[in-house]
């Protein structure tokens, strides 16, 4: 089954740092054993996580780059059975530093692959991407076996959805002939609003089973649990934002285990 | 006074699309004859003002790498007195396709700076930027005389805010004098709740005057508006986030005046 995910849409505030952080926890509250990779330079995953901005170094940037190993990239989240490649600023200097570089679709998935341990480690690894389609991002594609969308129920996110299945096609073809969407996650949900019903009711039409049954409603506690470094799940476990995410994470484990 | 400004965060889903068009229709309103420059590969401040998807070349990208002339790549829009260079999909090329360019982050304001006609024509330029720092983001910071920022009253959007103004002191230093932040806009205010109360009170606290007066509230007209081609302010002028707009407009008329 699919091991490594990349959560991906270069449409920027659709919930993908909110979705790797929770579905990571849900995970490993199942008793998996899982590791985020950070790639986005904002370091908004490690931020949700608690990884102080004095910690990130090495991390996602200095495995790409080749100067650090697996293991020092690596930490051990506030949660059990989570792991942590945490992103720091300098990873913003990537993607210019990454043109010169051979093979430097597949920096990222030659380091992952290099290293023996991380085949057996983790049995799940997420992928937290910048709002790009970038050479950062192209190096999560290449590594990932599939890709996770988050789409916010809103008419400009939907427009970005063609644009990021014409990449993952391109990937497919010349970098990673495994890759594929694996789903797509409706976020920020106000089913009051008529715009989210529109566009969830575009999306399944035109998607069909590659939408989640489970979408994740607008919740403020959502958006409060960063500021405390937690994962909504453990922020506020009752909160209707992290009962989401819940089924969400046994939601991905049944398509997973039936793909 | 100053006449570029670029509408820039890295931060993801802020609003900065949603001011640019917004901003741009208001002060064309008043008289002025504004041009609203799209450099983001999504294409969302073009969707959002009607171009259809088929007219978008020659347009940024175009302009961009020297292969159409400023006359050609821009478009009368469908508010009076507002003119528009749209973005194509192509766009998202441009950012390593840039790279091995001479003076790659002045391709911009050199081609800007070429036309006699740019010098005259509009009053007031935007710039609606990509959500990263990447060469793209640079080429706007380089042109613009000042920077607007639209930040989301949430915490990570708080985070972001440092990275940004770093940069800024940067390009400042070493490839554009004149840039300065004009401004942070608090966008997606929702009063009711206590996270968007304390990050208006930090962000006043840490910008202080920086901060305009003028708040956008979240409100759900906004968000249906760019699936009609139309910005707020004439999809429903009527609503609170149409009159934030307006009232946006006038305090940034004033702000710039006073400068
Ligand atoms: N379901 C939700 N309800 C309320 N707020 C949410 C929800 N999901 C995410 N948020 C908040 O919305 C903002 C954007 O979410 P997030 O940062 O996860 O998106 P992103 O796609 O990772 O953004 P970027 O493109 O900048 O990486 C954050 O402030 C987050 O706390
Ligand atoms: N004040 C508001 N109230 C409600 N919805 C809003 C508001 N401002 C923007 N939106 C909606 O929120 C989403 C994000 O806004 P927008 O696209 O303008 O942000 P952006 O910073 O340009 O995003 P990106 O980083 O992808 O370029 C859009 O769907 C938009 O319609
Ligand atoms: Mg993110
Ligand atoms: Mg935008």
């Amino acid at each position: 089954p699919d091991r490594i995910f990349a959560i991906a849409n270069q449409k920027g505030g659709v919930g993908k740092t909110t979705t790797a952080i929770n579905l990571a926890t849900a995970l490993a509250a199942t008793g998996e054993k899982v590791l985020l990779i950070d790639l986005d330079p904002q370091g908004n995953a490690s931020t949700g996580l608690g990884v102080p901005r004095t910690d990130r170094s090495p991390g996602t940037y200095e495995f790409l780059l080749g100067l650090a190993s697996f293991t020092d990239s690596v930490r051990a989240s506030r949660i059990p059975g989570l792991d942590v490649m945490p992103a720091s600023v300098e990873l913003a200097g990537a993607e210019i530093e990454l043109i010169d570089l051979d093979r430097r679709e597949h920096r990222l998935a030659d380091a992952l692959r290099k290293d023996p341990d991380a085949a057996t480690r983790w049995t799940t690894i997420l992928i937290d991407c910048p709002p790009s389609l970038g050479l950062v991002t192209l190096n999560a594609l290449v590594s990932a076996d599939a890709v996770l969308v988050p789409l916010q129920a809103e008419f400009l996110a939907l427009e970005g959805v063609g644009a990021l299945t014409k990449t993952v096609e391109r990937v497919k073809k010349s970098l990673n002939p495994r890759l594929h969407i694996s789903g797509i996650v409706l976020t920020m949900m106000d089913r009051r609003m008529t715009l989210s019903q529109q566009v969830e009711a575009d999306v399944r039409q035109h998607f069909g089973t590659l939408v989640f049954g489970t979408t994740v409603p607008r919740n403020v506690r959502i958006a409060e649990a960063p500021s405390h470094g937690l994962p909504v799940l453990v922020y506020d476990h009752a909160c209707a934002g992290a009962q989401s995410y819940i089924l969400l994470a046994s939601e991905f484990i049944r398509r997973r285990r039936d793909a």
